[in-house]
């Protein structure tokens, strides 16, 4: 007899230990509040392939996490987000990559894997793919949060000095809480 | 980055993973995430979602890995998953969170810390930043 179990991430990096509590409590309650609903999904007999849509997709509601709203910027200052998922019983799998409207990543990549006969769709086809399909959109600015377009200006500002060739020791960015890598 | 691992008691496996991406990425660039096998990965044996630097993940195949530690080498998940962590890359770029199929969890990283959370039929929980809470 097998027992069930959940692990879920919301990133990782050079957090530090002294992280403010504005920035750490509501990530530990959006953890705790994502655990019982996948804890719960699994004792009601969802499938594990149920379960961790439903997961990442609380997650990537959370603008505190790095996925969907609260997706960090590019050089651009946009948003492009990507997802994958898979089954491990089948191995069937989809992703989806430079995402810019799409509300939940994570349910376009499993449309992926269940209604086309590929694995990874990309960009304006993975845009398109959404529309087609009626999943959710919204305006960029739906993902775009002050926290994210302040980490984008210091990594700029960062970037700037080393740019120049000019040889000051560089200012630490200011840590916002969770890694710059995602 | 984002992400959720879960088995059933039938012993059926899933993994999903999601993610912006990195500060000031150059546009257009696609990291680990949406890659199976780095990113995300899972089979008969083990579910696996990982986070950190994507380059970095991508040359390691960090989560096919995982999954082939424990099939070719016999190793369990937790000792699996540290060796994928450890030898993934510099200290620093790489975590993960992963289930196998008898309800192992492991969830290592090489950098101060990884927001996780987990929790098994058996009662065990656990909710951290740190590598010590």
């Amino acid at each position: 007899m097998v027992g069930w179990a959940i692990a879920l991430h919301g990133g990782g990096g050079e957090i530090p230990l002294d992280l403010p509590d504005e920035r750490r409590i509501p990530r530990e309650i959006a953890l705790r509040h994502c655990l019982d609903l996948g804890v719960s999904a699994l004792k009601s007999g969802k499938s594990p392939l149920d379960v961790v849509e439903l997961v990442v997709r609380e997650l990537e509601n959370h603008p505190d996490f790095n996925a969907g709203k609260g997706s960090v910027l590019t050089a651009g200052g946009t948003v492009e987000m990507e997802a994958s998922i898979m089954d491990g019983k089948t191995k069937r799998c989809g992703a989806v990559m430079g995402l810019t409207t799409v509300v939940n990543p994570i349910s376009l990549a499993r449309l992926v894997m269940e209604k086309t006969p590929h694995i990874n769709l990309a960009f304006d086809a993975a845009e398109a793919f959404a529309r087609a399909h009626g999943v959710e959109t919204a305006e960029e600015s739906h993902f775009i949060t002050p926290e994210n377009i302040d980490r984008l200006k210091q990594a700029k500002e960062f970037d700037r000095v080393q740019l120049d060739y000019t040889m000051p020791t560089p200012k630490e960015p200011e840590s916002f809480g969770d890694s710059q890598t995602g | 980055t984002v992400g959720c691992v879960a088995v059933d008691n039938a012993g059926n496996l899933a993994a999903a993973t999601s993610t912006g991406g990195f500060v000031n990425k150059m546009v257009g660039r696609v990291g680990d995430t949406p890659l199976i096998g780095a990113g995300t990965y899972a089979n008969q044996i083990c579910a696996v979602s990982t986070t950190g630097k994507g380059e970095e993940i991508i040359r390691g195949t960090v989560a096919r890995e995982v999954a082939a530690l424990m099939e070719y080498k016999g190793l369990s998940l937790a000792e699996a998953g540290a060796y994928a962590v450890d030898q993934s890359g510099p200290k620093g770029t790489c975590g993960l969170i992963a289930v196998s199929a008898n309800g192992e969890v492991t969830m290592p990283f090489n950098s101060t810390g990884m927001f996780r959370a987990c929790a098994t039929e058996d009662g065990y929980t656990e909710i951290g930043i740190w590598a010590n809470n």
